[in-house]
């Protein structure tokens, strides 16, 4: 563990815990894409197949449980208990278009043909257009409620952070995985142009309108 | 080939 993955875990559980709040305190999953939050569920649960097959530590277990239970959690709420105030008709990107590539994708380009590894594959390409509905959505409806953008900075942040803990590993450790080192750039990079919006709106106290 | 090196990472 090093201090940039130890931030970046700890922005991804706040970010999960900020629209958990946002959903809880006002009652609705206005401007939240139920698409984006179900690829999360599928990526958390393709990802985390080995929680009860190989154990790394403590904190990494209780964080998978926390990252599995939480999303769920979030689906649930969208789909069902605060349902009346999901907005489907701006949350109309194919998701189809994501899972299937990369359904294929994840079984041509792997580090070893094997089910769990594919399935860890799967999960990292997915996680890296997850966010590609809510990006979508937010271009649709033209703006973002100010949690909602907390909720992405801290989303978008916890991989860009990751990246920097790659290059750590990378010089201190001699570690280095391709596969979740070229998609966690991928990740980020779709980020780019909310993260310019964030500090040069959200910041400075105003809303975010798309397009810029 | 590397042995299984565990996967630590979240």
């Amino acid at each position: 563990m090093n201090i940039f993955r130890l931030i970046g875990d700890m922005s991804h559980l706040l970010a999960i815990i900020l629209l958990l709040l946002k959903m809880w305190k006002t009652r609705s999953c206005a401007g939240i894409s139920g698409k984006s939050q179900i690829l999360f569920a599928l990526v958390f649960a393709s990802r985390y197949l080995d929680l009860f097959t190989s154990f790394v530590s403590v904190y990494n277990s209780v964080m998978k449980i926390f990252f599995i239970s939480t999303s769920l959690l979030t689906v649930y709420l969208m789909y069902f208990k605060f349902r009346a105030t999901y907005d489907s008709n701006h949350d109309t990107f194919r998701v189809e278009f994501l899972v299937i590539p990369v359904g294929g994708l994840a079984f041509l380009v792997n580090h070893e043909f094997s089910p769990l590894e594919i399935l860890w594959t799967f999960s990292i390409y997915l996680e890296s257009v997850a966010i590609l509905p809510q990006l979508f959505m937010m271009s649709k409806t033209g703006e973002a409620e100010t949690i909602t953008s907390h909720y992405l900075f801290a989303l978008g942040s916890y991989r860009a952070l990751y990246i920097l803990n790659w290059v750590y590993r990378y010089y201190f450790e001699g570690f280095f995985d391709l596969i979740a080192v070229v998609a966690g750039c991928v990740q980020t990079i779709l980020y780019c142009d909310f993260f310019y919006l964030y500090i040069t709106k959200v910041l400075k106290g105003k809303r975010i309108t798309l397009p810029a | 080939c590397n042995h299984k090196k565990k996967k630590d990472e979240l």
